[in-house]
């Protein structure tokens, strides 16, 4: 295929950054008017004392509201929609998480160790209640060590898009174009960090986290279905749909 | 199968 020239790729840069700010969930402007505010000892508790299948199931619900930002995303990458609807199911099926993961960097304060979940900020502490404790810790490692990269919003939004379209997921149809896409949007990524002059070591420190973000969505599913076993009835009647499509 | 997700990818990026 023809070399792909700076003009497509500025392009590309701007489409994927536009559609990224279109569907990023919380604008930035937003988190600072939130003034990064933690919960209080006493609503930490409330969300320890919650029953184990009830805060499952209000996580499984955020989780799902944010995953939905990254479908629409996906379907703003230019290609994304042309690729045959088998090819964009397997996609997000595989990657949408992943992307949920490196958008949390957006909405975390490394200060504090603390998400942005349910209106205010939450350490490790408040997600006890869940009995997964190891993923958490390995989730606020992630989203600690992506925050130390201080990726821009078009860096995050290459980034994102480069995730989304790995043409090594499994059952791909059209492995060959997803490549392409994918090789495109990884030109696109390298130019941006080239024009922002960020060191040449950060390209392969996120070839680094697209592996522990693997990791971390495949222990979310070993999660799911430990819980699954012994709640299979509150996840049949009380998760999100989207979310046992996606993780079923 | 995955009726949800085609569902999502059917209706027009608004």
């Amino acid at each position: 295929s023809p070399p792909v020239s700076m003009a497509e790729l500025d392009h590309l840069v701007q489409i994927i950054s536009k559609s990224h700010l279109e569907t990023c969930q919380y604008l930035r402007e937003e988190l600072q008017q939130m003034s990064w505010q933690s919960f209080l000892q006493d609503e930490v508790e409330s969300y320890q004392n919650k029953p184990r299948e009830a805060m499952w199931q209000l996580c499984a619900v955020k989780i799902t509201e944010a995953i939905q930002y990254v479908v629409e995303f996906a379907k703003r990458i230019d290609g994304f929609m042309d690729l045959c609807q088998n090819d964009q199911i397997v996609l997000l099926k595989a990657g949408s998480l992943e992307v949920v993961f490196v958008r949390m960097c957006r909405v975390f304060d490394s200060q504090n160790n603390a998400v942005y979940f349910d209106g205010k900020f939450a350490g490790p502490d408040v997600f006890r209640a869940l009995g997964c404790d190891d993923l958490i810790t390995s989730v606020f490692d992630f989203a600690k060590s992506l925050c130390s990269l201080h990726l821009t919003e078009d860096e995050l939004a290459l980034f994102s898009a480069f995730v989304l379209l790995s043409a090594d997921r499994s059952w791909l149809q059209e492995k060959l174009q997803v490549e392409k896409l994918q090789q495109k949007t990884q030109l696109a990524l390298q130019h941006v960090l080239q024009k922002n002059h960020r060191e040449d070591g950060v390209l392969n420190k996120l070839r680094c986290k697209v592996a522990v973000l693997r990791s971390l969505c495949s222990r979310h599913t070993e999660k799911l279905s430990a819980f699954r076993a012994v709640y299979p009835d509150i996840v049949r009647t009380h998760f999100p749909p989207l979310y046992k499509e996606l993780f079923g | 199968k995955h009726k949800i997700l085609h569902q999502l990818l059917q209706n027009s990026t608004s």
